[in-house]
């Protein structure tokens, strides 16, 4: 794994605009062949997309991971419904450093009620949590009617990462960063990649 | 050709009333440049009016059919767990040509149940409906140590098409078509842009 401090330069060295980079690439920059990349990168179990490459911000964040030189970072899940209690419990946030450390709900039959071992609270508790710094990122799991508002309750306390699940796009000031995720992109690629075999 | 369902998803987002979209919107939809997608429409050998711009439902089917989606696509879900749920309630499935049309599991307190207006049926029922054809898509939402015997079980059944939420690598035979998802490469990619705004 001596290679993979190598890789993380030339990844941090690429022009921002760049979002994927070649095994040949990485190669180069490590002294070594397009094969021991592969064999580098599955050992770690990354994968590329054949013909493309490799993601450039998730193979970053994934070599820091294994280096053990990425920070954790607290998550706050608003919206403990299905889909919320699903990514609360898990397992693959953690092992990718991160901690989910708070859930928030107006259902008064959730609060108070644990999912794994994180307690559901009611939506008020969420101005002080975030002015406390308690977390770095915001996850939106709530109905679409809900979702600007709960965005805007969050921007105004401070929170910077959004990532929402909820089918609306929010505004937000220039500075704060939103991911959009959109799971029936996942059975399109899927259909898209089966029709071609 | 990532780059097609974003395209396909401002299409579909697009006003109704909409006939022409330009190529800086569809750019400005994928991140990427004007350039970026002419040369990626000259591919699929799809041209604009020059000054108009591309014909919305024209481009709408001609992605579709690039991506193998041009039909409706039925798709069944095995586990009816939180995540499972959480997809079967999702209406950005139905939006995108997918229909869910099954709900299989093994908890006798969820079998006979339904969620939104599918029923969750006893695994046992799978390997029936499988060969009859009745979907092309199967979803696993199922705990990571049931993913590889169901994933099997599908297989020898006749379904082609894979989306695996379990985290953990089910072994196929190569005609078949298995796309991992992990949501934590959200957060990952989320964490990446908001560190380097
Ligand atoms: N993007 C995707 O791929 C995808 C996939 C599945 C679901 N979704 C979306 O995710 C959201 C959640 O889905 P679900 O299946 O968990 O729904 P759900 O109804 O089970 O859960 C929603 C939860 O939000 C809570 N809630 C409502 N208003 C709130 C508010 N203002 N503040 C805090 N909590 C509030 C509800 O009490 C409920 O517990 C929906 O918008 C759904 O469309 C998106
Ligand atoms: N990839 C991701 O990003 C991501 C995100 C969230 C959850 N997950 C994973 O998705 C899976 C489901 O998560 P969840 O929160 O819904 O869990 P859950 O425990 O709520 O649901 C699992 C369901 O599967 C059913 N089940 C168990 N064995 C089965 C079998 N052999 N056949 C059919 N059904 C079976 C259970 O009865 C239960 O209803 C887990 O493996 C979890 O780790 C992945």
């Amino acid at each position: 794994m001596v290679r993979l401090p190598r890789y993380l330069r030339l990844l941090e060295d690429l022009d921002p605009s760049r979002d994927v980079v070649s095994s040949e690439e990485l190669a180069e920059a490590a002294g070594a062949n397009a094969a021991n990349v592969r064999r580098d990168l599955s050992h770690i179990d990354f994968h590329g997309v054949r013909g493309i490459g490799y993601s450039v911000p998730e193979l970053n964040v994934r070599i820091r991971q294994e280096l053990g030189i990425a920070d954790r970072q607290r998550v706050a899940i608003v919206g403990a419904g299905n889909l919320g209690r699903a990514l609360a419990n898990y397992g693959g946030l953690s092992k990718r450093g991160f901690d989910v450390i708070a859930l928030y709900d107006t259902d008064v039959r959730k609060i108070g009620t644990k999912v794994g071992d994180v307690l559901i609270q009611d939506l008020e508790g969420l101005d002080g949590d975030c002015l406390s710094k308690s977390f770095e990122i915001a996850i939106l799991a709530v109905p679409a009617v809900a979702a600007q508002q709960v965005a805007e309750r969050l921007v105004e306390h401070g929170v910077h990462s959004i990532l929402n699940f909820a089918p609306v796009r929010v505004n937000v000031p220039e500075k704060v960063s939103v991911r959009q995720v959109d799971l029936s992109m996942e059975l399109q690629v899927l259909s898209y990649y089966g029709s071609r075999l």
